[in-house]
């Protein structure tokens, strides 16, 4: 079935945010994704830790400004760690 | 400003770079001289000395790469990274790769390959990321004028807390970013536009909407790459949806938020005498369509209607708007005028024709 636009969006984004924060707040790429993982989400933290970094307001979630901020050209060397 | 973690650094001020290849995008020449001045950026404010090497090995090795080029970190094609270089160190330690498929270029088009250079290079140099947004070493690309270009000083205090000073007499310093909340900031001008509030100050706007709690810091060149820094007046037309800025004894004209074309011109054609050199400040007052202008101690009011100056003037600010002094900036809002002048703020009722209220140049940005 065609995929309805809205949750078409929703997985760029997704994927947008996921490899943000891989290239560049050292978010581990998830290799099991099909098993439910109970505490913290990692990837609501270094999306805080994102958002703490750019002096964003820190809601863990992909808002507008943190969507903008991640699709501006930059620096290819990460923010945080090696 | 942040250290590279391990806090490497180079054990030798005299470092050697190499140009590995070029881009076709731009002329040889012009590459090169953009990382010279990419290098320079550097080596103006610590003892750090940079010398051109061809046929070796070289600390800082130079060059365009396209996706994957070995180094475990790829490209991503056009936009999203634009480079990246490594901390100090032998072999790959200190050089820097540049995206080749960039629109690299030597002006505002495209990416600036000066402004993504000396970036890199405080990379190569021992800098990570800083979270000043105003400063070099912030992660995303923003476009400065290379002919306006000054170090920020975030950047020289981190390069300096690695290297030392520079040898020169008088330290250089950089601009500050302004702190919205700073009771100590001024402003260059002020306008409104379609609604919000623009504060010019440096190559920096302030932009309050009256919708929103925060205020935006971002670079005027941002929004308006031709616009200078350094904005010393602005008004809205209201009634034109335009906005005019002025500096020294040029202005431009925003219509919507677009540069109209043809713009900058001579502040003369305003009527303007020649010993005038540049605009302090500016408002439009919305209910009689003139325009006023603060140069020194005195103003000139202009008729946007009948399009000259009107007769009589200039007058003295304090025999029409009292003790306000010289003027740095002022807008007019819901009636009232405000004038700014160092971190003063007076609130003018045009009506009454006196000051109502004298409140901290900071006061729109809910500190």
């Amino acid at each position: 079935f065609p995929v309805a636009p809205e949750a078409e969006n929703e997985r760029k984004t997704l994927q947008l945010v996921e490899s943000y924060l891989q290239n560049f707040y050292d978010l581990q790429k998830d290799h099991h994704p099909h098993l439910r993982t109970t505490g913290e989400n990692p990837l609501a933290e270094k999306l805080k830790e994102m958002q703490e970094f750019f002096g964003l307001e820190v809601t863990g979630k992909p808002d507008l400004d943190t969507l903008e901020i991640m699709k501006k050209p930059r620096c290819g060397v990460p923010d945080v760690g090696q | 400003y942040v250290f590279t973690t391990g806090n490497p650094k180079w054990k030798r001020n005299h470092l050697t770079y190499r140009i590995l290849n070029y881009t076709p995008k731009m002329r040889q020449a012009d590459v090169e001289k953009a990382i010279q001045k990419a290098l320079s950026v550097w080596s103006n404010v610590t003892p750090l000395r940079f010398e051109k090497v061809d046929n070796k090995e070289a600390d800082i090795m130079i060059s365009f790469a396209y996706r994957d080029h070995y180094d475990n970190s790829p490209f991503d094609g056009p936009n999203g990274q634009l480079a990246h270089a490594f901390q100090p160190g032998e072999g790959i330690g200190g050089d820097v790769h540049l995206d080749e498929e960039e629109a690299w270029s030597k002006d505002g088009r495209g990416y600036n390959l000066f402004i993504v250079v000396a970036h890199e290079l405080g990379h190569s140099l021992g800098l990570s990321h800083s979270n000043d947004p105003g400063a070099l070493m912030y992660p995303t690309y923003s476009y400065t004028d290379p002919k306006e270009f000054l170090l920020p000083q975030d950047d020289i205090d981190g390069i300096q807390a690695i290297y030392g000073q520079s040898s020169a007499a008088v330290q250089p310093t950089g601009p500050v970013t302004p702190q919205a909340c700073d009771p100590n900031l001024t402003f260059d001008a002020i306008a409104t536009l379609r609604g919000e509030i623009i504060f010019f100050k440096g190559r920096y706007m302030l932009r309050k909407h009256p919708a929103r709690a925060e205020t935006e810091l971002n670079f005027i060149s941002l929004f308006w790459p031709k616009l200078p820094s350094g904005i010393q007046a602005a008004y809205e037309n209201v009634e034109n949806d335009e906005v005019l800025l002025f500096k020294e004894d040029k202005y431009w004209v925003l219509r919507g938020y677009d540069i109209a074309p043809g713009y900058p011109k001579p502040i003369y054609r305003l009527g303007f005498p020649k010993t005038v050199k540049r605009v302090n400040a500016a408002y439009n007052d919305e209910t009689t369509g003139k325009t006023y202008f603060f140069i020194a101690d005195r103003y000139w009011r202009y008729d946007e209607n009948k399009k000259s100056m009107d007769h009589g003037y200039p007058r003295k600010i304090v025999s029409d708007f009292g003790k306000i002094g010289r003027v740095d900036a002022v807008f007019q809002k819901d009636g009232y005028v405000y004038f700014f002048h160092r971190t003063t703020q007076f609130q003018y009722d045009p009506r009454a024709k006196q000051i109502v209220r004298q409140m901290k140049s900071i006061s729109w940005f809910n500190c």
